[in-house]
């Protein structure tokens, strides 16, 4: 189904543009043709970001730069930790300040302009809120910088976290978790406000499942992917990614770096780490905004699972896997790159998905012994809240809330296995963690894998150690929590295309659905005789 | 880790309108007030009398803004760490 890079005329002025394979790649640096965001199919239908404004929470944004200040928003930056209106980045000599104006460039430079490269959504707006560049953080400045203006910004964009040591178990504190639950639930006039997270530098050392903001229900977590569809060397992998897109990460061309705006009207080629990821994210999602304002924030995660591809994505460590109702995903790009052509053409026409429910389908409190000998297996059944109002009939997002404690936390692992048999690794092995003293407490390690299934069942958790010495533990909790809708999310949404995953979705909810009223009607027939 | 406690505070008011709050934190030796951009009555109590930074919380400072019956809740900041990617 991929069109050929001929077909493509998308023909701009910037020096940079031809360098900016994870726009249109046509084979630079030894990458892979057609290995991008496909926003050439989104720009042809007219769809640029026109209206909509992203936030890049980082070092500021350099607004006098030509190729920003254009569609730069003024009214809707600032800067928290020391109350500026106008957060310009602080000057360093090292430059340690640009990473704001890099995100900044990818999102939003403008096109046509002769001026370094063109962002993924070339005429939404950009607004700077610095929050990165003060000796420390607070819960204050990020709540503060979270909800800002939430009516006007429409995606906040994020690319930093705690840190990715491979051994920081860290997220939201109270006052900044409050600020999101307020985001998603007033923010758009009550759409909900897209917060779009760069899921981790830590690369195999880590697990972004312990990163609290990237495993959050209310962002979306996005990895990358280099030039050819290799994982870069500093991606960490984590059930609860739910995209990728692209970043450099493995080679020493300098071309196969991620072209973009620097400080001071300058250009770079080499914008690096997994930061690029979020920006080029929240640049696709404005464009499906465009094509539908009214998109949800739960609608934003349906059509980034229903769109995204698999591509020509490799991990090396993970394989692809289908769950229960067919979806393709991986446990480091999730559902795979963004496809933003087939996402504002899905937008457009977009319903939004019926009302969530949260269900406590089952907890287990007695401590449970580990050991290294052998795996403490779990299982909890379900009806998933059946019959009662908050039942939850089709999945989107799945917690284990957990508490449990060990001689060494890096040494332990978690899978958890849904009733249609679709395994999620909610944690691995963290070989430099040496934790024996916090471990987990209640913490919601998060799968986005298990989207769209049935949840009725029995639902099994693995514990266990990995790593050369023998390790003792103790598990104190495990509370399973289901997040989804009681109708069918893509029933009423209008296929145009019989080969997309939405087609295959909304064939296997049909099927689901006619069996199940079968089966209401002939229990009713026998109850009668 | 050791943490970090630093010279700000997170204050909850009855009345969530700013004069009252300027009012409050002057009587109480605070400095610095700035709303909180979302949630009722949620401001930032600034004290120029502790250092920006410290191992030690301020137990004194936060029981003399807690006494006010015009308070409702008051949590000192801590400091933490976040890293760009």
């Amino acid at each position: 189904g991929y069109r050929r890079i001929s077909d493509i005329d998308v023909d701009m002025n910037d020096p940079l543009f031809s360098k900016q394979w994870y726009l249109i790649n046509t084979g630079q640096a030894d990458g892979t043709p057609g290995l991008d965001l496909n926003v050439a199919e989104a720009w042809e239908l007219g769809y640029t970001g026109k209206g909509v404004t992203i936030a890049i929470m980082d070092d500021g944004i350099d607004y006098l730069h030509p190729d920003l200040a254009e569609n730069y928003n003024a009214e809707a930056s600032y800067d928290f930790s020391s109350n500026d209106p106008y957060p310009y980045p602080r000057y360093t000599d090292d430059w340690f300040n640009s990473h704001g104006t890099r995100c900044a460039g990818e999102v939003s430079a403008a096109a046509n302009d002769n001026v370094c490269g063109v962002g993924v959504a070339y005429s939404s707006k950009v607004a700077g809120i610095r929050m990165l560049d003060q000796p420390f953080m607070t819960d204050i400045i990020e709540a503060s910088s979270i909800s800002h203006m939430p009516q006007t910004i429409d995606i906040y964009s994020a690319s930093w976290g705690p840190t990715d040591d491979g051994k920081t178990v860290d997220g939201p504190r109270e006052l900044t978790l409050q600020a999101m639950a307020d985001g998603v639930n007033k923010g758009r006039n009550g759409k909900g406000s897209i917060y779009v997270w760069a899921s981790g530098d830590g690369g195999s050392y880590d697990d972004c499942n312990c990163d609290g903001y990237a495993s959050s229900m209310w962002t979306i977590s996005i990895n990358s992917a280099i030039n050819d569809g290799r994982t870069a060397l500093y991606d960490e992998s984590c059930s609860s990614t739910l995209a990728s897109t692209f970043s450099n990460g493995r080679k020493r061309n300098p071309e196969a770096g991620v072209a973009t705006t620097d400080l001071y009207g300058n250009c770079t080629l080499r914008h690096s780490g997994t930061s690029a990821a979020a920006p080029e994210a929240a640049g696709v999602f404005a464009l499906s905004l465009e094509a539908n304002p009214n998109l949800t924030w739960r609608d934003m995660q349906h059509l980034s699972v229903l769109t995204s591809k698999r591509n020509q994505l490799h991990d090396e460590v993970h394989r692809w896997r289908r769950n229960g109702v067919g979806l393709e995903f991986n446990h480091l790009f999730g559902y795979g790159v963004l496809d933003a052509g087939a996402m504002v053409k899905l937008a457009k026409d977009w319903k939004t998905v019926p009302e969530r429910f949260h269900c406590i389908a089952g907890s287990i409190q007695e401590p449970q012994t580990i050991t290294s000998e052998d795996k403490l297996v779990l299982t909890i059944t379900t009806d998933a809240c059946e019959g009662k109002a908050n039942f939850a009939r089709y999945l989107e997002h799945v917690q284990a809330v957990i508490t449990v404690n060990s001689t060494r936390r890096g040494d332990l692992n978690l899978n958890m296995t849904s009733p249609t048999g679709t395994k999620s690794i909610l944690l691995s092995r963290r070989p430099r963690d040496d934790d024996s003293k916090v471990g987990f407490d209640k913490w919601p390690f998060m799968t986005t894998h298990t989207w769209g299934e049935d949840p009725r069942g029995t639902w099994t958790l693995e514990v266990g150690f990995t790593g050369g010495t023998a390790q003792k533990g103790v598990l104190k909790e495990w509370t399973l929590m289901l997040h989804g809708t009681q109708s069918a999310p893509y029933i009423d949404q209008i296929v145009r295309d019989y080969q997309s995953k939405l087609a295959m979705s909304k064939k296997e909810e049909l099927e689901e659905e006619l069996d199940e009223a079968v089966e209401r009607s002939l229990k009713s027939l026998l109850k009668e005789n | 880790e050791e943490r970090v406690y630093t010279n700000e505070f997170l204050v909850q008011l009855q009345d969530s309108g700013e004069a009252a709050a300027k009012e409050v934190a002057a009587e109480r030796g605070f400095t610095g007030v700035r709303k909180v951009p979302f949630g009722e009555g949620l401001y930032q109590f600034t004290h120029s009398g502790i250092p920006k930074t410290r191992q030690r919380r301020s137990i004194h400072h936060k029981r003399h803004l807690e006494k006010d019956p015009r308070v409702i809740h008051v949590s000192q900041q801590e400091a933490f760490e976040r890293r760009k990617r």
